[in-house]
């Protein structure tokens, strides 16, 4: 099974149709496999981006770099799945 | 009977088939479990079918879960199915749709993917198709339909998450609906439900062209969304998918508008800031009872509009 050890999801509120360009070009960059769970599209939305923990510290330079504010949503997604999963086991548990 | 189930946790699909023959079972008179056809991987894909007879009456169909990781979308789409069995009869407006209409709907649209987020990648998207020539396996299947297929907005890479395939309706996920929906031939609305980020959504998504009923569907879904604000307070922007998101080729409410089901919406379910696909199970209950209003907004009025 897939795990996402350390794996955070950034939020970032765009303020500018340059901001959305940047995060564009980020999210032609292959390498980090970075997984977009909202899309850089308008000033209107929000863009969630799962980050793997082997490009934190590259993702966040680059945001840093082009002054482009964000904030950790999910600090370990792992963690939260995990939660998810035993809440899961528990209710099967209770049901069965 | 189903007063077991939890409607406020995730369930893997043995357990949400399992649930459906219970609800059928106590509603005989009501819902039907018709399959519509088998996943790649051949699991069977079963619409709830609530009808109160006559054969291929004016109906509405709602799918959900058709990207697998939105995990709420499915949950959504079980309390929805539970609401209406249990209103029909006491819910008068409910009721009356239902002497007149048929309801289908899909809670599974992506059986293989579903399955392979709870036993494998919680993050998958796509269905589990194999790609020729390439080691990325699924297609986008809101990237698969035959409106604009293979446009802006969708990719002809494999790998990507918006992969569209390589034919229009390729994914025998969306065949099956396309088959079902063109054989029934009397459905007068469309609607298919996303996560997450609070939007309900009409044509097109493969061009930033208005439809000819753009104004109507827009009234409509400002009216819906009123009733769903109402309850929470969830914030909600109205729009045309191209207008309020981005330009997507391929998607299924642009085919169903343009095959004449002139009520074609899509939603993208609430998004608390904190959590995106990982929507904690206690927001179930609340996010599928606020949608509900707005979808019955959408089917009261499609009742009172008959084309």
């Amino acid at each position: 099974e897939k795990v996402f050890i350390g794996d955070q999801v950034i939020r970032i509120n765009v303020e500018s149709e340059e901001q959305i360009q940047l995060l564009q070009a980020l999210e032609r960059e292959q390498d980090w496999e970075l997984d977009f769970w909202l899309h850089p599209v308008s000033t209107e939305l929000p863009v969630d981006i799962r980050v793997p923990y082997s490009s934190l510290s590259a993702v966040k330079d680059y945001l840093s770099a082009h002054n482009i504010p964000f904030s950790v949503m999910i600090n370990n997604l792992q963690e939260l799945l995990d939660e998810e999963k035993s809440e899961m086991e528990e209710n099967q548990m209770r049901e069965r | 009977g189903t007063g077991g189930f939890n409607f406020g946790a995730y369930h893997p699909l043995e357990t949400i088939y399992s649930w459906m023959d219970t609800l059928v079972a106590e509603h005989p008179n009501l819902i039907t479990k018709v399959e519509i056809g088998r996943s790649y991987e051949n699991r069977p894909m079963f619409v709830l079918k609530f009808s109160t007879g006559g054969n291929k009456r004016p109906a509405i169909w709602i799918d959900t879960g058709i990207h697998s990781r939105e995990w709420v979308s499915q949950a959504t789409g079980v309390w929805t199915a539970n609401k209406i069995a249990a209103d029909y009869g006491t819910d008068a407006s409910l009721t009356s749709l239902l002497k007149t209409m048929d309801i289908y709907m899909l809670i599974l649209a992506n059986p293989d993917g579903y399955v392979y987020t709870h036993t494998s990648d919680r993050m998958w998207r796509k269905t589990r198709s194999r790609n020729p020539g390439s080691m990325c396996r699924g297609v986008d299947p809101n990237r698969n339909w035959d409106a604009g297929f293979s446009g802006p907005g969708a990719s002809n890479k494999p790998c990507s998450d918006s992969y569209h395939g390589p034919s229009a309706h390729s994914e025998v996920e969306v065949k099956n609906v396309v088959n079902l929906i063109k054989s029934h031939g009397n459905f007068k609305s469309f609607i298919s439900v996303h996560a997450y980020s609070q939007l309900l959504m009409y044509p097109y998504g493969y061009n930033c062209r208005d439809v000819s009923h753009q104004r109507e569907l827009d009234s409509i879904g400002r009216a819906a969304v009123q009733k769903l604000t109402s309850l929470y307070g969830t914030r909600y922007k109205v729009g045309s998918i191209c207008k309020i998101i981005y330009q997507a080729s391929g998607g299924s409410i642009d085919w169903s508008y343009n095959l004449g089901i002139k009520y074609s919406f899509a939603f993208e379910l609430r998004d608390t800031g904190r959590y995106g696909f990982i929507l904690p199970a206690n927001q179930i209950i609340p996010t599928a009872s606020e949608t509900w209003l707005a979808l019955k907004h959408i089917m009261e009025y499609v009742r009172d509009h008959p084309y």
